[in-house]
């Protein structure tokens, strides 16, 4: 069985998956052509 | 406690003159003009007369910069790039003020530069953990993150002021990043990941620190990253946040097999005693690391004389002092007394009680009986140099009579802990995967038990079954198995037990053919 | 034969439930690790271009920060005199580089937006951009498709290649759309 802390580790992790860290949080600050992520159709090239 | 009266309105002036002149085109090359403009501000200020206000300061820049983000997040309409943008316009501000003060505070004297950077980043953690308890699942990680990410950067940057320092810069950092790990801060663990994975963090630790001074560090954070995982993975317990979790650990250990497959080799033993026994695909990653000069023979070439290989009595580095592992000290004394004259003649009697423990999560001592089976096997190797290691040399000895022990005598989880601790050691050539291999082997075919030969099965058998990549050492150990005669392999019940596994050992023994 | 979670049984029973269970699929038979991003064949080191555990492939080459001299770092003094950016005043070279070069971003979807109004196609299933060339005439139309003469743009190689090819109306893409909350500039 799980501890109480693991339980308190698991409900912490649930709730962070909610707000994860995006690439550009470790990235400078780009003024002029900032990253604006967004859904593309799966058939464009990703990288 | 009792911040003295006004000190909260000062920092806030300071702090919000900082961002300003840091923003100004004015602000010169690195912003050191406008740096030492504001030093004097804050001498104006009587911020730098104590250590206590200097401590003060900074624990109140980190509020108010966390604060804002708070605010900044909780704003309704905003894209998440506005957000962003709104956040790291202070909190960069802050990482460059912070840099500065520490790169130019005592002026030569590094002692006082790393006291300071200590300091501050001691602040950090306790800020970040008080604010992680008091708003719990509310918690964001974002100010924290990018303080911390952007204050390395900053601090690796290349000049000669900070090269001076760069070692204990990174050994802050790592202390820091290990007061935070996960289990302490488990809202935290997805920034946590992103910054022990960043480029820069990894290159300066593995890559650039001479000596591999920083791979000890390193691998006590990889260890604080198993074990917040290893309670779930034990259970199987894979919701969507554990997952993404164990994808990014794999992501990082695919990078680490790729570049830095020695730092895999050297601590394989510490990670493997704290990822659990049904993680085998995240374990077969580690174990299959190889050092990069090696060119592994390919284990389904025909009449392959593992004996002959060159590499296959040298000993691998274990950096992990298994003798201290084993406890208690009597137990050990014990031990050596054993294996050096079979005395006393209770020890095998009384072995399986010494292993059982009553840990949460098990009935047996995990760390005990791994470091018990390596260290009696890095006992026995040397004795056979002379005779060479084989399964005809290795028995009989009083280390293979405690291996012979333990898996009559202990029961089906016990066998299963204490033959995976062996199959832990089937990595590349060297003279730790070929005893091991051998030992395993003579087990099966000395077996009284069927039992033991389908444990020894299973424990060999599930390694293979997962998605690559597999250690060579678990091929070469299996297609032995299967291929000589001697062990009647196929003759056994259990590899015909069910029409599922019938196929399994014959699409396994297909690829092995 | 052993009966219990640890025997030859207890791992088929493993097997069948995570068969079962999609959850557990990562723990056995395991993930395909070549799906996960990353270039296990690159001869060069990967830390240097990894992005982030969590994302699904390597950082793009504008992403990559680099400690350069403080001079270079201009865009302080300049950013109030830069020209807004303005996709229709740019080539089509620069737009198929915005647009290789940005996947996953607004600008990708900006720039493919832009293409579409100067008469590029996508293609969906040869994953490439077209547009009919000039003074060849397209014969075997049909309500649903035509063959003709078309310039595909090569992006391996960058350059343009004519080419003879039946076109079918339905592989194209139609006007991307670009969501209209996230696009800043």
């Amino acid at each position: 069985q799980l501890t109480k802390d693991q339980h308190y580790q698991l409900s912490n992790l649930e709730a962070a998956y909610h707000h994860l860290p995006h690439p550009s949080d470790s990235e400078r600050m780009r003024h002029f052509l900032p990253r604006n992520p967004c859904p593309t159709p799966t058939y464009y090239p990703s990288a | 406690f009792d911040d003295p009266a006004g000190l909260h309105e000062k920092t806030e002036f300071l702090l919000r003159e900082w961002v300003n002149m840091y923003h100004s085109p004015q602000a010169g090359r690195d912003s050191f003009k406008a740096f030492n403009a504001f030093v004097q501000q804050m001498h104006t200020q009587g911020i730098l007369k104590t250590d206590d206000l200097i401590t003060r300061f900074f624990r109140l820049c980190t509020e108010m910069c966390v604060d804002l983000c708070y605010r900044a997040l909780s704003e309704a309409g905003q894209s998440q790039t506005m957000i962003r943008a709104k956040c790291f316009h202070t909190l960069d501000a802050f990482v460059r003020l912070i840099a500065l003060l520490v790169k130019h505070s005592g002026d030569t004297n590094t002692v006082t530069k790393i006291n300071l950077l200590n300091k501050v980043l001691g602040i950090m953690a306790g800020v970040l953990l008080q604010d992680h308890e008091v708003r719990f699942a509310e918690f964001q990680q974002l100010p924290y993150h990018r303080i911390f990410i952007m204050l390395f950067i900053e601090l690796n940057a290349p000049e000669p002021i900070l090269e001076a320092i760069n070692f204990e810069v990174l050994t802050a950092f790592c202390h820091v990043f290990h007061i935070l790990r996960p289990a302490k801060a488990p809202g935290f663990a997805y920034a946590w990941l992103e910054l022990i994975s960043h480029r820069v963090f990894i290159g300066r630790l593995l890559a650039l620190t001479p000596n591999q001074r920083g791979w000890g560090f390193y691998a006590q954070l990889l260890v604080d990253l198993f074990k917040i995982l290893a309670p779930f993975l034990r259970n199987a317990d894979m919701t969507k946040p554990v997952q993404l979790l164990y994808k990014g650990t794999l992501r990082v250990l695919l990078v680490l097999l790729h570049d830095f497959p020695e730092f895999l080799c050297d601590y394989h033993y510490a990670f493997c005693d704290v990822i659990p026994p049904n993680c085998i695909q995240m374990r077969n990653l580690i174990l299959s690391a190889f050092p990069r000069t090696m060119r592994l023979p390919d284990p389904f070439t025909v009449n392959l004389v593992v004996e002959h290989l060159p590499d296959i009595n040298k000993a691998p580095r274990i950096l992990t002092n298994i003798v201290s592992l084993i406890q208690p000290a009597s137990f050990k004394k014990d031990l050596d007394s054993y294996l050096k004259s079979r005395a006393p003649i209770t020890f095998l009697s009384e072995l399986k009680s010494n292993l059982q423990a009553n840990p949460q999560g098990s009935r047996y001592d995990i760390p005990l009986i791994n470091a018990l089976v390596l260290y009696v096997g890095t006992q026995a190797i040397p004795l056979l140099q002379t005779k060479g290691v084989s399964m005809s040399t290795i028995a009989p000895s009083s280390h293979m009579d405690i291996f012979e022990n333990l898996a009559v005598n202990l029961d089906t989880e016990g066998r299963y802990l204490f033959l995976t601790a062996i199959a832990n050691q089937l990595r590349y050539p060297n003279s730790h995967t070929h005893y091991f291999s051998c030992a395993l082997l003579y087990l099966f075919r000395q077996a009284n038990d069927q039992t033991i030969q389908e444990l020894i099965t299973r424990v060999l058998l599930e390694r293979l079954i997962v998605n690559r990549p597999h250690p060579w050492g678990l091929l070469i150990t299996f297609i032995e198995l299967i291929k000589n005669q001697n062990f009647k392999f196929w003759d056994h019940e259990f590899v015909r037990c069910a029409p599922e596994i019938e196929k399994l050992f014959e699409n396994v023994a297909r690829s092995c053919y | 034969m052993v009966m219990d979670q640890f025997g030859i049984v207890g791992l088929l029973s493993f097997i069948r439930a995570a068969e079962q269970d999609a959850n557990m699929v990562a723990l056995a038979p395991g993930i395909d690790l070549t799906t996960l991003g990353l270039n296990l064949n690159s001869p060069e080191n990967l830390y240097s271009m990894f992005q982030s555990p969590f994302a699904e492939s390597a950082c793009r080459p504008q992403d990559i920060d680099y400690h350069v001299p403080a001079e270079y770092l201009t865009n302080m003094f300049i950013r109030d005199k830069l020209a807004p950016i303005k996709l229709n005043r740019y080539s089509e070279d620069l737009l198929f580089y915005l647009f290789y070069m940005n996947g996953g971003d607004v600008l990708q979807l900006a720039a493919a937006a832009e293409l579409y109004s100067r008469d590029w196609r996508y293609h969906k299933e040869e994953r490439v951009w077209l547009t009919r060339a000039p003074q060849y005439e397209v014969f075997g139309k049909t309500s649903t498709s035509e063959r003709g003469t078309y310039i595909f743009f090569d992006a391996n190689n960058w350059r343009r290649n004519a080419k003879e090819f039946h076109l079918e109306y339905d592989k194209l893409e139609e006007r991307p759309v670009i969501p209209s909350y996230s696009f800043n500039q």
